[in-house]
């Protein structure tokens, strides 16, 4: 401190017990926000299951112990290359599916994503899990098609269509790592995935009431590095 | 870095605990139950003035000698964290997403005189 001034901490030996805890507790509530940029906590109103939750760590932790090192997805959308290691600020995220409309041939999940990170946040790593209920033998045809909303919101565009063969009920993964990182690109941060069987077969995922088995897209991202002017 | 204890005055790491349940975030903060957040307190003698690391340095005791001696040159010394580590934060989000994510700097680790 300059000759004369004060410690940052010398005016909180002063207070009194019970108002040193409460500028203490301040202090911290507001440096996890601001580290978060989170302008005030959020307000939850649709808590995921607990269920959904721990099959998606789950599932979260066997992907990592099955991969040593995660990639980075190039702009390119070309072969992923190893990601180097730097000490900026990363995050995990799991977006769980919220149901649109249905039909007896076609489902539609949307994924919203995180409005604090949009913009300022690198996406390195995006997978997508349905859990799929196969009633009966043999495989059974799914086209599954990534959507993205036009500048209005509406008129949404087929970005990805992946046509998979699923042989048995259980969990799959699909690689939706491009999708996101163009979506978070322009701001957006809605993402819907379109699940369409052949004939009228009903709903390929379990209803709504299997809280443990509920679609989910686990993401991985990098807070952008700030551009730096270094003089010598 | 020294651990406050008793009524010590000297500069040292004062514990502090936020149990999330207190401040009613437990709703949005999954994971864990608070932060130890920690704190550096306690005055810091013109003599002290250097980095717990530093102090065995033959300069940095020929430096902190003059400061000590010549009280109008040197400016004042403050007791602030030298040691830190991220917290990791599982949390929903504004959107309902669950995120985790490891805030650097978080925790005061150990506290020493600037």
């Amino acid at each position: 401190a300059p000759k004369g001034m004060r410690c940052p901490t010398c005016g909180l030996a002063a207070l009194a017990s019970s108002t040193q805890q409460d500028v203490l507790k301040a202090l911290a509530k507001q440096s996890i926000l601001s580290k978060l940029r989170l302008p005030d906590r959020p307000n939850i109103t649709q808590p995921v299951p607990r269920g959904a939750l721990l099959t998606a760590l789950h599932r979260l932790h066997a992907q990592h112990t099955d991969t040593t090192e995660p990639s980075r997805i190039p702009q390119d959308g070309g072969t992923p290359h190893p990601r180097p290691r730097v000490g900026l600020q990363e995050y995990e995220i799991l977006s769980f599916a919220e149901s649109g409309s249905s039909t007896s041939r076609s489902v539609l999940l949307h994924f919203r994503f995180t409005r604090d990170l949009s913009g300022s946040t690198e996406i390195l790593q995006a997978t997508l899990y349905l859990f799929w209920a196969v009633p009966g033998l043999g495989t059974h045809p799914v086209t599954v098609r990534l959507l993205q909303p036009g500048p209005t919101g509406l008129n949404a565009t087929v970005t990805s269509e992946t046509q998979l063969q699923v042989p048995r009920s259980g969990w799959t993964t699909l690689d939706v790592g491009a999708a996101v990182q163009q979506l978070f690109g322009q701001g957006s941060q809605k993402l819907t995935v379109e699940l369409e069987v052949p004939e009228a077969r009903g709903s390929p995922l379990l209803d709504d009431s299997s809280d443990s088995r509920w679609p989910f897209v686990a993401a991985q991202a990098r807070a952008r590095a700030a551009h730096r002017v270094r003089r010598r | 870095g020294v651990d406050c204890s008793g009524d010590s005055r000297m500069c040292c790491r004062r514990e502090f605990f936020v149990d999330f349940k207190d401040i009613g975030w437990e709703d949005w903060i999954i994971h864990p139950e608070g932060y130890h957040m920690n704190y550096c307190t306690g005055f810091c003698p013109r003599h002290m003035a250097a980095a717990p690391g530093l102090a065995a340095s033959f300069h940095s005791a020929v430096l902190n000698i003059i400061k000590a001696t010549n009280a109008e040159a040197a400016a004042d010394s403050c007791c602030v964290p030298t040691q830190r580590r991220p917290l990791s934060l599982l949390y929903y989000d504004r959107d309902s997403n669950i995120v985790k994510t490891d805030i650097p700097d978080m925790i005061v680790d150990a506290c020493g005189c600037t």
